[in-house]
């Protein structure tokens, strides 16, 4: 475990934190989209179905329990919830993400570190991964005021991104065969996507003013 | 190669 993945991580979990706190206390999931929501759990359940069959360490098991029960739960009260539910912006989050699901999945039954059931899913889990964000980015350019704790969430998730590039910089130049071309790939994919995010973002806040995202 | 692949990363 070095630094930058364990501030990851740590990012990762913060961004999960910082959207569930928003959900429960202000009881409203404005500007959150819940098929971005909804591919994160499809990710988590489909990454860590070796959750009981590999230990790794008891932090990772933790971990992976935490992110599938944060994910599962913020996925239920934008759904089931009765006050938060209607607070779902519904007519904005039209991207169709099934679109994405099956090309990954194509994906994963290609491009694979071992033709396994629980190879290919993890492969499939990464390559969503890499595009789970795009739902909410949409929806973030259809809403006019956006609310800090949904730009701080989108931030921390990108950011937790762009460590576990520098984490696999040091493991490249650190451990011999450390060669993980999958998860470089996608991880490069899914940090550019966050690209002008990123600027704008960075930029309302150097500004002092309001996040916008031009349409 | 092992059975199964070693993915020890979150």
């Amino acid at each position: 475990m070095n630094l930058f993945r364990l501030a990851g991580d740590m990012t990762h979990l913060v961004s999960v934190v910082v959207l569930l706190l928003k959900i429960h206390t202000i009881k409203s999931c404005a500007g959150v989209s819940l098929k971005t929501q909804e591919l994160y759990a499809l990710v988590f359940a489909a990454r860590y179905l070796d959750l009981f069959v590999h230990f790794v360490s008891l932090y990772n098991t933790v971990m992976k329990l935490v992110f599938l029960a944060s994910s599962f739960t913020i996925v239920w009260y934008m759904r089931r919830h009765k006050i938060v539910r209607r607070t779902y912006d519904k007519e904005h989050d039209t991207f169709r993400h099934h679109f994405i699901v099956l090309p990954c999945l194509v994906l994963g039954l290609l491009l694979n570190e071992k033709f396994t059931f629980r190879e290919v899913m993890w492969a499939f889990s990464i390559y969503l991964e890499a595009v789970a964000i795009l739902p909410q980015l949409v929806l973030l350019q259809r809403t006019r005021n956006i609310d800090n704790l949904t730009a701080q969430y989108v931030f921390f998730l990108g950011a937790y991104r762009v460590l576990y590039i520098f984490n696999w910089i040091y493991r490249y130049f650190t451990e011999p065969h450390f060669v993980h071309w999958i998860s470089w790939i996608a991880g490069i994919v899914q940090t550019l996507l966050y690209g002008d995010f990123f600027y704008y973002y960075i930029l309302s806040w150097k500004n002092n003013v309001k996040l916008e995202l031009p349409a | 190669k092992s059975e199964t692949v070693e993915h020890d990363e979150l």
